[in-house]
């Protein structure tokens, strides 16, 4: 696993919970926003999991801490995006909490339904994205998470204990976590 | 009398995707010249395994050079992928995978649990 820069992470005390809210403007229509909503809880929620973290929905984008939205091309940001595949999305490191999925993309949530050879896992990302909005960095292991790439049609959305041990160097176990799952998980998965 | 057989037409539709044209980067190697590299090395400085050279102003040269060799070696070490130095089939066809915008190696530290 790899860090930012000075090793950037949110602090808001000894509770930590952090909101996030979908731009009122910038989504897309293809999958319907409770949907939206199930995948990006999913992805936050394995993140949770882990370390004392909280994440909670709220409806006001502006104040929230981790702002998501789907944008195409140049944006506002520095980081244009580039069209079908290429870059997939990008997200900033704490506790900026910019969001951003690039709109181009043939989103899926199901690929029974979504036939497209381009359509690329929205939860897969998400999972990933959200580990930069923590302060992980990429990393050189392919089955984490945090792997910078994804081949479309293809899903991972299970943190890998590289991700986890990442991850809590940062903010501490959740006290609910236990490592015998993950690699309960992991052996099962290697098998 | 011969019937014709059946011809199965199979289209690849990733023919405009973003990175698609770097495939005819495939088995480049230091000393290679190959118009349109500047290309591949400017992905190559955005995900932060390149920086321009001094000599080389505001543009990269499409010459396979030495540095742009250890930036090869270096994503391939990052990919895990067999350290050739050489754009290699595994290499191309990791670089043309989609990916997430962030830079790989600026502005990060490494950190291993021992």
């Amino acid at each position: 696993f790899a860090y930012f820069y000075g090793r950037p992470r949110w602090d808001r005390g000894s509770s930590m919970t952090l909101t996030y809210a979908f731009s009122p403007t910038d989504m897309i229509d293809y999958i319907s926003l409770p949907e939206i909503k199930t995948v990006f809880k999913r992805s936050f929620s394995r993140w949770a999991s882990v370390i004392p973290v909280n994440f909670t929905e709220i409806d006001d984008y502006p104040s929230a801490n981790i702002k998501i939205g789907f944008f195409k091309g140049d944006h506002g940001d520095g980081q244009p995006f580039d069209g079908v595949l290429g870059v997939l999305a990008h997200a900033f490191s704490p506790e900026n909490g910019r969001f951003h999925l690039d709109e181009d993309e043939t989103w899926a949530i199901d690929f029974e339904k979504v036939k497209s050879k381009k359509a690329i896992d929205l939860e897969s990302v998400a999972t990933h994205e959200i580990g930069h909005i923590l302060g992980l960095a990429h990393s050189s292991i392919k089955e984490a998470v945090m792997y910078p790439s994804l081949k479309p049609r293809s899903k991972k959305v299970n943190l890998k204990l590289d991700d986890v041990e990442g991850v809590q160097a940062l903010y501490g176990s959740n006290p609910n976590f236990k490592y015998s799952s993950l690699l309960a998980y992991e052996n099962s998965y290697n098998k | 009398r011969i019937t014709p057989g059946q011809v199965t037409v199979i289209t690849i539709d990733d023919q405009n995707a973003t990175w698609y044209n770097f495939t005819r980067f495939k088995d480049a190697e230091k000393g290679c010249h190959i118009s349109g590299m500047s290309e591949l090395k400017k992905y190559f400085q955005r995900f932060g395994y390149l920086s321009i050279p001094n000599n080389q102003k505001d543009n990269f040269t499409d010459v396979f050079d030495a540095q742009f060799e250890s930036a090869v070696i270096l994503y391939q070490q990052k990919f895990g992928l067999p350290v050739t130095g050489k754009l290699d089939s595994e290499t191309i066809s990791t670089i043309m995978s989609p990916r997430c915008g962030v830079s790989d190696t600026e502005s990060t530290i490494h950190a291993m649990k021992h």
